[in-house]
């Protein structure tokens, strides 16, 4: 206790990327991204049902454990490094 | 595993790959022997081969390229996507684009490649010491020049071994100066430059003029990145500066302070505090061979597996010993089917695999008795000593093999075998070539009888000698025969009748209409390249055969079969 304890302090890089994505938008991006499922209608509209079909398939692929809910092991999934090749294709 | 809609796959066994162009990651070498170890990880299961170009348009075009790289899917920045490849087809099928924004590595952090120096080109030893003082980056201590250097042993004091470090003070790559070292200062648009620039590009590689005018040259190359540069920030490729200064503290090494993330990050000038350059340090970087794989595996037509050890799972994961998933194998049979065939096994280069089973020696056969002991021989033939118990079968590639007075002789360093058609296919041996050939060297690359007049033709390089019972005459030079000087040795040579002969060399004949007028007649080209080594006559069909393996030619002039020497022939 001796030590004198040094002040971290958060500093704003400049040029810094900062990928500021929900995890429900990273989601989206990566079920369309690779395939899983269709881009966007025009509406904008994207279906409960659809998004957790395609979570199913994507956790399928990937051999995670088949919830159909955006869950920490498939965020950590999709945020993982991988080939830009589709898995499924239309 | 899974294949692209509609099994899409090449056409052509022979696929020919170009790389277009160089990250600045690695050394050029590095990245060469990359694709081609990523390449010969699909070669060795199939019967594909993969040829380099260096110009032209190949199956397989490989590139680095950043962002939007002109395809349409452009890369989205260190991380995430690595890299994509088309499945096999033309134009940009098959191609293969690699993210340049990602560290690219041998996948344990960055392999630094020296050159010049006395340690023959040989990767960095970090940690390595030197005066004391323990490196782990190469470093520019003890030389004047700002050169980085650093050793490839532990310890540079001990060894004296070291090369020097990726620098544009030493090299450039790509662009138009055939790697030619930066100049410094240069100018570009007016402006002078004292370091490598991205001014003037829109795809952030940094590059150098290689005379002191780039307005004037338009000479230029590529900065390879040196093992200390940064990754992302606002100085991409830059070394990072040590010791730098960052809220009025001195940091030596690289540091997370003043991120939340904990990354790793260090100032590429001497004061962050007010410069504001800097970028994230290195990491263990992605493993080009391993995701070079990958895409070539998409490029020869597999598609995404979901077996996670599988190569051909999406996501990356280093592995230190990395071997084909069975799962890969049985894809790329699918496509491709596996390696069957001793033709496959030639053209892919590969003479020494394959079971080598120690078969029962043969009795050594009357006349001539086997040799026991070294002779000596009254001419300049170079002795060699005979062992007894050496079995044909342990030999996997004959100097030649000919037909001499009907029976099937098999020759390898001065001692033969002879199979003879009178006892019933036994073999003989081994005898000793000095003793019945003595003027004829320990190697011949050819031999045959001719039909006529029963004389016997050795060839041994650019020379040859001609027996008639036991005497000789030679040596003499090919070109005796009418073969050009640039023929280095006469690989095989096939019997078209009496006084006939085709002598080979390479992917080159000549028909000999006589061997007593010893006129050349014509010169042709065979179809299979480097294929034939020997050639021998047995019963009206001709056997090419090459290392291990023979491909047997009917009367009809159709190869029909295609075996082993050792097996078929000799009955191992």
């Amino acid at each position: 206790w001796c030590v004198p304890l040094k002040k971290s302090v958060s500093v704003t890089f400049p040029g810094d990327v900062l990928k500021n994505m929900t995890d429900t938008e990273l989601a989206n991006s990566y079920l369309q991204r690779f395939g899983y499922m269709d881009v966007q209608h025009r509406s904008g509209f994207q279906s409960m049902a659809s998004t957790s079909k395609a979570l199913m398939r994507m956790q399928r692929q990937m051999g995670l454990e088949e919830t159909g809910t955006l869950d920490k092991s498939t965020v950590a999934a999709m945020k993982a490094p991988r080939c830009g090749v589709p898995d499924v294709r239309s | 595993y899974q294949t692209f809609q509609g099994d899409l796959k090449w056409d052509h066994h022979d696929i020919t790959y170009r790389i277009l162009n160089y990250s600045p990651d690695m050394g050029a070498s590095l990245i060469d022997d990359a694709f081609a170890r990523a390449f010969k990880v699909w070669s060795d299961v199939t019967p594909l081969t993969f040829t380099r170009l260096f110009d032209g348009i190949a199956d397989i075009m490989v590139s680095f390229g950043k962002a939007d790289h002109g395809d349409g899917y452009p890369f989205d920045g260190k991380d995430g996507l690595l890299a994509h490849a088309f499945p096999p087809g033309e134009g940009i099928q098959g191609d293969a684009h690699f993210d340049d924004d990602e560290n690219w590595t041998l996948g344990k952090g960055a392999a630094v490649k020296t050159s010049f120096g006395n340690a023959e080109g040989a990767l960095c030893h970090f940690p390595f010491s030197f005066g004391g003082k323990q490196y782990s980056t190469c470093t520019t201590e003890g030389r004047s020049d700002n050169l980085p250097w650093c050793a490839t042993t532990a310890d540079y004091g001990r060894d004296k071994k070291f090369g020097f470090c990726p620098s544009e003070l030493l090299y450039t790559f790509d662009g138009n100066s055939n790697g030619k070292a930066c100049v410094f200062p240069f100018v570009f648009l007016g402006e002078t430059y004292e370091g490598c620039t991205t001014e003037g590009r829109s795809d952030g590689y940094r590059w150098c003029s290689t005379t002191e005018n780039f307005d004037k040259d338009k000479k230029f190359g590529f900065c390879p990145n040196r093992d200390t540069a940064v990754i992302g920030g606002n100085s991409e490729g830059e070394p990072c500066h040590f010791p730098f200064v960052f809220l009025g503290n001195k940091y030596d090494s690289c540091t997370s302070e003043g991120r939340g993330d904990g990354r790793l990050w260090c100032a590429t000038t001497s004061n962050f505090d007010t410069d504001t350059k800097w970028g994230f340090c290195q990491d263990r970087g992605y493993s080009l061979f391993l995701v070079a794989a990958h895409e070539f595996g998409h490029a020869l037509g597999l598609d995404h597996s979901n077996i996670r050890n599988a190569l051909m799972y999406p996501m990356y994961s280093y592995v230190e010993d990395f071997s084909l998933h069975k799962d890969d194998v049985e894809g790329i049979h699918y496509l491709y089917g596996m390696i069957l065939s001793p033709c496959d096994v030639i053209r892919k280069g590969i003479f020494t695999t394959g079971p080598d089973p120690i078969p029962t020696i043969p009795s050594p056969g009357p006349d001539p008795k086997p040799d026991t002991t070294t002779t000596k021989s009254t001419t300049t033939t170079t002795t060699h000593p005979v062992d007894p118990s050496q079995s044909p079968c342990q030999i996997n590639k004959f100097d030649t093999i000919t037909e001499i007075d009907g029976d099937l002789h098999f020759f390898k360093d001065g001692q033969y075998w002879r199979m003879s058609s009178k006892t019933d296919g036994g073999l003989e041996g081994p005898f000793s070539m000095s003793k019945r050939w003595p003027a004829v060297p320990v190697v011949v690359d050819t031999a045959f009888e001719d039909l006529a007049t029963k004389k016997i033709y050795f060839f041994s390089g650019t020379r040859f000698w001609v027996y008639t019972g036991q005497s000789v005459l030679g040596p003499r030079s090919i070109e005796k025969l009418g073969l050009s000087s640039t023929v280095e040795k006469v690989e095989g040579a096939l019997q078209r009748g009496k006084g006939k002969v085709l002598l080979f060399n390479g992917e080159n004949y000549w028909r000999h209409f006589t061997l007593l007028c010893t006129i050349v007649c014509t010169k042709h080209t065979t179809r299979e390249r480097r294929l034939i080594l020997v050639i021998v006559c047995i019963v009206g069909n001709s056997y090419f055969c090459r290392d291990s393996f023979y491909w047997r030619m009917n009367s009809n002039r159709q190869v029909d079969r295609v075996g082993y020497v050792k097996y078929d022939l000799l009955n191992c």
